[in-house]
């Protein structure tokens, strides 16, 4: 089998002055999955780096950049799966972690669980010395001008046609 | 939403999603992509597969799930992703997108959406697109 590691920005109606730089994004974390993958032949490891990448990136719904609930908080998911004998983690309603992606992998290596939430799963982050980040730091201008104009229009969660950050789908 | 999966050389599947969720959820909501069969999957004996799109629709249907089913049932990781895209939109509304891989490497990426940005790299060509149909290859 060839080595690849395929890769996705989310979707919705992403309007034409926000394509290039998901194109942009989406290019570069499937480089460095591709890259990670030769280099350790590890799929786990891949994949985790790829979308480490793509949590970092403001242009993205997910780390840095994610939307705001209605409290204007973000909160974040991630799940990652292994093949191979069908383990797996997810962590939920997590705030204050760079990498929920790596969060998740910590609890289906380090846990008997498969899911964690909530002030569970940041108790779980601060025991696996993950570096705890304040908030403010993930929040970016276009997410509060997104949950802004949500509130001020009454728009359902499902209308994706309003905006550039509303339409931006989980 | 983002996502990845991967297959090495020995066919060893793993598949990955992340998420901000959705602006104006209620505090607390949990959306499909912390659970299995719904925001990804990956078996070493089917595929492996993560999704994007209106969370709410997708747990209703199981879209990861479903896909990896039709192509245990026969359909190469294309026909699954979309056929099975297309049918949650049709049986509950709103839209998704999904990427897959099966077992042997074959990719399958679609959504009903009307945008979501892919890629990935086969040698020195890196395979990208962000509209419907839409297959770009660049050099590196």
């Amino acid at each position: 089998v060839k080595p690849l590691v395929l890769v996705h920005g989310g979707a919705g109606d992403i309007p034409e002055s926000r394509v290039q730089m998901k194109l942009d994004c989406v290019c570069k974390a499937a480089s460095e999955g591709y890259k990670v993958l030769n280099k350790t032949g590890c799929v786990l490891d891949a994949i985790v780096a790829a979308v480490e990448i793509m949590e970092d990136d403001e242009s993205m719904n997910a780390g840095k950049g994610s939307v705001l609930n209605l409290d204007g908080e973000i909160e974040m998911e991630a799940l990652i799966c292994e093949g191979r004998n069908l383990n797996a983690g997810s962590v939920t309603l997590v705030q204050n972690v760079a990498h929920p992606i790596t969060l998740a992998r910590l609890v289906m290596e380090k846990t008997p669980h498969t899911m964690l939430g909530a002030e569970g799963a940041k108790r779980f982050a601060e025991k696996m010395g993950i570096p705890y980040v304040q908030n403010d730091q993930f929040i970016i201008q276009s997410a509060k001008d997104a949950l802004k104009e949500f509130k001020e229009h009454k728009l359902d969660p499902s209308r994706t046609e309003i905006g550039e950050r509303p339409g931006e789908k989980g | 939403t983002v996502g990845a999966i991967a297959v090495d050389i020995s066919g060893h599947l793993a598949s990955a999603t992340s998420t901000g969720g959705i602006t104006g959820k209620m505090k607390g909501r949990i959306g499909d992509t912390p659970l299995l069969g719904c925001g990804g999957y990956a078996d070493d004996d089917i595929g492996a597969v993560s999704t994007t799109g209106h969370g709410e629709s997708i747990m209703r249907y199981n879209l990861a799930q479903r896909i990896l089913s039709a192509m245990n049932n026969g359909q190469s990781a294309q026909e699954a992703t979309k056929s099975c895209c297309e049918g949650m939109t049709a049986r509950v509304g709103n839209s998704a997108g999904a990427i897959t891989l099966s077992k042997d490497g074959s990719v399958g990426v679609f959504f009903t959406s009307k945008r979501m940005a892919w890629a990935y790299q086969l040698g020195n060509e890196i395979h990208y697109g962000i509209d419907a149909g839409q297959h770009l290859i660049m050099k590196v």
